[in-house]
């Protein structure tokens, strides 16, 4: 049996919200000692969602036998909107189970709202993700980088991430001009997640779907910061730093064959 | 025009 309780709904509805445009079917692996773990591809293979809420990240977390739950994300994510921002919300599955238990508990109301959302079979294929090394790694506030993404894609459908040892710079290319936006590493020490830091081993340019990088900062409400990993001809790394987990996305840039 | 490469291109299937 399942049984995972969050201190707030507001966790799991944002994760639900930061992935469900980009895959629509993925199982949900849970078990005693990772938590619940997902990967999950778009259609067209171009990105990757590796998601892992640990335990940690429960209230209280109870999984006796290793548990796949087949979700359609948009009917979970019409349930997760039943309940509030704030309430607890609670999980539940059998060990063999057809459907998933969903409970929100108001913390000041004597309300308790249960929904049962069908399970589904789903055929996903599983891709093997080594631990890689990169040739640079920006640190930078979410906000800023989704509005750099959201900004530039109005300008062209591909944004190109240059990084030196100095600077980060994002361009785009289209019908109606040009445009750049240019940071420089720096250390808030009174916001230390206002900070833009970057290691770099080599420098790095890449050229990214604008379209995917919008998917991608959906999930800037999980975060107050991003890591960026870049290698050169490889897929990114974005990674959006859970309470306890992650919720990691892998795009794959776009060059000449 | 650069373009764009898929996923599998880089990681193998499980």
């Amino acid at each position: 049996m399942l049984e995972g309780k969050f201190e707030e709904a507001s966790l799991l509805k944002k994760v639900i919200e930061s992935i469900k445009d980009s895959v629509k079917l993925c199982n949900f692996n849970c078990s005693q000692s990772k938590g619940i773990t997902v990967q999950a591809i778009d259609d067209s293979r171009v990105l990757l969602i590796a998601l892992k809420i640990d335990s940690g990240s429960f209230q209280e977390f109870r999984c006796d036998r290793d548990l796949v739950l087949g979700l359609d994300l948009e009917s979970l994510s019409k349930i997760l909107k039943q309940g509030n921002n704030e309430d607890y919300l609670t999980i539940i599955a059998e060990d063999s189970p057809d459907s998933l238990l969903v409970v929100f508990e108001d913390k000041k109301k004597d309300r308790i709202s249960e929904f049962s959302l069908k399970l589904m079979d789903i055929d996903s294929d599983v891709l093997t993700i080594d631990d890689m090394e990169h040739d640079c790694s920006i640190t930078m506030p979410a906000y800023e980088f989704a509005k750099i993404a959201r900004d530039m894609k109005t300008l062209s459908e591909s944004l190109q991430i240059i990084i030196t040892k100095d600077s980060v710079k994002f361009n785009a290319e289209g019908q109606i001009g040009s445009g750049s936006i240019i940071l420089k590493p720096h250390t808030d020490m009174e916001k230390p997640d206002e900070s833009i830091k970057i290691e770099l081993n080599q420098p790095v340019v890449l050229t990214f779907g604008a379209k995917y990088l919008n998917d991608i900062v959906k999930a800037t409400a999980l975060s107050s910061t991003v890591t960026i990993k870049l290698t050169d001809k490889a897929p990114a790394l974005f990674e959006y730093r859970l309470p306890s987990g992650y919720l990691r996305y892998y795009l794959a840039p776009k060059f000449d064959d | 025009t650069q373009k764009q490469q898929t996923l599998s291109r880089f990681f193998g299937s499980q």
